[in-house]
């Protein structure tokens, strides 16, 4: 089937985006797991929970999805310290 | 901020290796003056040492670097990180070198993010005030500006208190001015409520006329984000205190500056060619502020928040007596009190006649 060249382009902009949120929230909103949980469910959160927080964090408005807004806020120069939990 | 912090107060640290993008001595320079700036409001006495383990081992490395956990990601991204308060890796700062490292604005300025990355090493995590050094985001400011915030300072201060500040102890400030010198002269001088401000350097003297005591501060513990040596203020009809610096002008409101601030002094009607300001009195009686700039003054109504029109004007023409430039202008009941090097004027504005020429320091019971 002929590719749509738009269709492609837009479909691999959104695969970055994706990405780039995954890593973000991997590297500053993971919190360590609680070490009084461990054995129980460790309180691992979707990426949903972790965009909120990161939205409340920045005074974002709180979706929970990727919208322009967050996700130019992502790609600003930052610190590489989690903004959550302990940094060590 | 992340309890105990250091368990002492002198810390030591070492620079590592050094980013090819600035000379060393820029390096060194940057690194030390991003350390003053957290000695300025605590306790903490830091020490460069070029061998062995410090506290706050410094480097520059890029993606995996070393023995630390945490890898870069090349240009852009993630510029630095640090580790909190411990032994090892604890309080060590690393800088992504595939940054542009520079001590000005363009790429990343080595003395704002170190200073970030120490708030981290002593045990600050991130702030989400935007105004904040400790915000996670890199933002650019004139490094000639104080970086921190009241939220950075009372974050620092919870985990280590303020500068020691007992009378045996030399002076914060060995070079801080004497305020009964006889060669006392002042940058500024404002009125606030009932007391005067006197502003010098990085101090400031609240002076209650009605009794002897002065008290002299840093201006930097009222008002982190303020510069020293502010050149003008005055204190308008609404309880506000305005400071002025170069071509920018911050507002105060009791302990706050007002966010937006610093703003540009042509928002106020001055045109592009005026880039400082000498002096500043507003008039409680008519409600208008004088702004005097060499010898001129122009006069800005703070009802309509415009500059009158037929300004500026000689100023020795409108105030008889006051002929040169003048260092710094107050109102105090009724009255002006010009002050140019170690004088002051009291000038009676009614009568348009200077009454008496006094020190500058005379409020100070010397």
């Amino acid at each position: 089937l002929p590719v749509d060249p738009e269709k492609d382009n837009k479909e691999d902009a959104n695969r970055e985006d994706a990405k780039l949120v995954q890593d973000y929230l991997n590297k500053f909103y993971v919190v360590e797991p609680d070490p009084n949980l461990l054995g129980w469910k460790t309180n691992v959160e979707s990426t949903a929970e972790k965009l909120q927080k990161m939205q409340q964090f920045f005074g974002l408005k709180v979706t929970g999805k990727p919208d322009n807004e967050t996700l130019e806020m992502m790609k600003k120069p930052r610190c590489g310290v989690p903004d959550v939990g302990l940094y060590g | 901020f992340t309890l105990p912090g250091w368990k002492k107060n002198k810390l030591t640290y070492r620079i590592v290796n050094h980013t090819p993008d600035m000379s060393k001595e820029d390096v060194d320079k940057e690194i030390q003056k991003a350390f003053k700036v957290w000695s300025a409001v605590t306790p903490l006495i830091f020490t460069r040492i070029h061998k062995g383990i410090a506290d706050i081992m410094i480097a520059f490395g890029t993606k995996a670097h070393g023995h630390c956990p945490r890898y870069f990601d090349g240009p852009l991204g993630v510029l630095a990180h640090a580790f909190p308060p411990g032994s090892g890796l604890g309080g060590d700062v690393h800088f992504d070198e595939d940054e542009d490292w520079t001590t000005g604005s363009t790429g990343f300025n080595l003395f704002l993010v170190a200073a970030h990355e120490f708030g981290h090493a002593l045990g600050l995590s991130h702030s989400n005030d935007q105004r904040a050094l400790m915000f996670p985001n890199y933002a650019y400011i004139s490094p000639s500006e104080f970086p921190l915030s009241p939220d950075d300072i009372s974050g620092i201060q919870s985990i280590y208190g303020s500068p020691p500040n007992t009378p045996d102890k030399k002076p914060a400030t060995p070079n801080s001015p004497k305020t009964c010198g006889s060669q006392m002269s002042f940058d500024a001088i404002t009125t606030l409520r009932r007391e005067v401000i006197f502003l010098k350097g990085r101090h400031l003297w609240r002076v209650y006329p009605d009794n002897s005591e002065a008290e002299r501060e840093l201006i930097s513990a009222f008002w982190p984000t303020l510069p020293p040596a502010i050149e003008a203020a005055y204190e308008n009809m609404k309880d506000q205190i305005l400071f002025f610096k170069g071509n920018k002008f911050w507002v105060i409101n009791g302990y706050q500056v007002l966010s937006g601030y610093p703003k540009n002094i042509n928002t106020l009607g001055f045109p592009k060619g005026v880039k400082k300001i000498d002096a500043a009195v507003c008039n409680k009686n008519t409600g208008k502020t004088d702004f005097f700039i060499g010898d001129k003054y122009w006069r800005f109504d703070e009802n309509s928040q415009s500059m009158e029109k037929g300004y500026p004007r000689l100023t020795a023409n409108d105030f008889p007596g006051i002929s040169q430039r003048i260092d710094a202008v107050f109102q105090q009941k009724g009255l002006f009190y010009f002050s140019q090097g170690t004088k002051q004027w009291e000038f009676d504005p009614i009568a348009k006649k200077v009454i008496r020429e006094i020190k500058s320091n005379s409020w100070f019971n010397c």
